[in-house]
């Protein structure tokens, strides 16, 4: 609960529509955005817990417990920028349905390479898909990032309340994205 | 004259390659395109002596001109086709571009615009919009909601518990829109919804069109507070805005059809604003195998 507190916090003084709006002055909209962003951080020691113990139950009957997970909410997304699937060939999407039905949604994570596979816990392949990153995108001031493009998934069928995960590699297939047509 | 064509469950959007020129067609079975282009207001400004002399700022949004200005009317496009998504990239100058989608599975258009930064070597504070427009007969009337919930019905230059005289008719026709701003034609018996991922300022100021404020970049304070103009910078340059819109629409059912259009409209919204969250967790240290 006290990793919670940060947050809490933020969302306290939040609560005032000056802090969204652009009608504070701007050192207050940069501390609200110090405020928000040391909130989630703490908060991402709720999750992984949270994640950890959702795996280990499902992992109840196994004589080998498994293995405590780091999972990174990855808060460049929005200028598609991660340092998870930057850095790593092979990484693991986790999705979290937070309604109480099943939802399908595209996956979008931005990657460095040419060619990847997607796989499900089942080994079966996910059809995926990879895109440029528009060049607009790529020169926003501040993105730090050696992702060019960006893989494209659909996650089915999302248990409600409950996740899927996905095991994402960098292999020298040719991929989908090889075979797009591109015209100007 | 040729045409390239992404379509999905419904929704078909074609781009003229000659012209750059982008149509919707949100009910494949209708021939009503929806076109959609970006524009900005440029920002008053004022001595702000008194009340109608005040500069659009950070609270106030009072534009000079009455018609929006087009940032290109041909943007430059590349097509972008696959297995799971299709894409028309647009670029309508160095600081505005967009992605169109369509999602393969989805029963409704992404638009995924980018602004930024903003450039006021002119000295002049800009707003920008995106416009949605349709040949249709919305008798100025228009539907916004309120904070995610019902929607309300608005209706241009019209207040409905007092005798209103218009002065501003653009800002005065400006409502807030947090996740979703609607017209329809009962006529043609056509809706045309455009949700938001954020709460943004949106208005219908001819029959049949739909706009939303992007992002705004000003240079004068309009004293009501803040002693600043809205005018921020990040890495010494103007600030990037990137978001999305979720365009959706098509003929009404009769009542009582199933998903009526209202029903998609909720279910996209939940989808979108209640989206399920992603995770990454680098895998070099153990295999597929060990993984599953």
């Amino acid at each position: 609960k006290v990793d919670l507190n940060s947050m809490r916090e933020a969302m306290g003084v939040m609560q005032h529509h000056d802090a969204i709006t652009g009608t504070e002055k701007q050192v207050v909209a940069e501390d609200y955005a110090r405020m928000l962003h040391l909130g989630i951080v703490e908060c991402d020691i709720i999750t992984n817990t949270a994640f950890n113990k959702l795996f280990t139950n499902n992992h109840l009957e196994d004589t080998n417990p498994a293995p405590q997970v780091n999972l990174d909410s990855c808060m460049l997304l929005n200028i598609s920028q991660c340092e998870v699937s930057e850095k790593s060939s092979n990484f693991v999407v986790t999705v979290y349905n937070p309604l109480s039905h099943p939802v399908s949604l595209y996956i979008r994570v931005p990657v460095p390479g040419q060619t990847y596979s997607v796989k499900d816990p089942n080994n079966k392949d996910v059809v995926s898909q990879l895109i440029p990153i528009p060049t607009s995108v790529l020169n926003i001031p501040g993105r730090f990032s050696s992702a060019t493009s960006e893989l494209v998934f659909r996650a089915v069928s999302l248990p409600p309340l409950g996740y899927r995960s996905y095991y994402v590699t960098g292999s020298k297939k040719k991929s989908t994205a090889q075979e797009s047509t591109t015209e100007e | 004259g040729e045409l390239i064509t992404l379509q999905n469950n419904g929704n078909k959007v074609q781009l003229t390659v000659s012209t750059g020129e982008v149509q919707l067609f949100l009910d494949d079975k209708k021939d009503l395109p929806l076109h959609q282009n970006f524009y900005y207001y440029t920002g008053f400004t004022g001595d702000n002596r008194q009340f109608f002399n005040r500069s659009s700022g950070a609270y106030i949004f009072r534009p000079k001109q009455k018609t929006p200005i087009t940032i290109a009317p041909k943007p430059v496009s590349e097509v972008y086709k696959g297995p799971v998504v299709e894409e028309i990239h647009q670029v309508f100058s160095d600081w505005m571009s967009q992605v169109i989608r369509v999602y393969k599975e989805e029963n409704h258009v992404e638009l995924e615009w980018l602004v930024g930064p903003i450039p006021v070597e002119d000295n002049e504070g800009k707003e920008v919009i995106s416009k949605f427009s349709i040949e249709l007969e919305t008798n100025g009337t228009f539907y916004t909601d309120s904070n995610g919930r019902e929607l309300l019905e608005r209706k241009r230059n019209f207040r409905s518990t007092w005798e209103v005289n218009i002065s501003e008719p653009v800002s005065a026709n400006y409502y807030p829109v947090t996740s979703r701003i609607l017209i329809r034609d009962t006529t043609k018996n056509v809706e045309v919804a455009v949700l938001t991922d954020r709460a943004q300022g949106g208005s219908s100021l001819g029959d049949g069109e739909i706009e939303l404020m992007l992002h705004r970049r000003l240079i004068h304070d309009d004293a009501f507070g803040v002693e600043e103009a809205l005018n921020e910078t990040a890495f010494g340059k103007g600030l990037v805005a990137r978001g999305k819109h979720y365009v959706i629409g098509g003929t009404i059912p009769p009542v009582g059809a199933s998903p009526s259009l209202a029903a998609l409209e909720r279910d996209l919204a939940q989808r979108k604003l209640l989206s399920p969250w992603t995770f990454l967790s680098p895998a070099d240290d153990f295999t597929f195998k060990q993984w599953a």
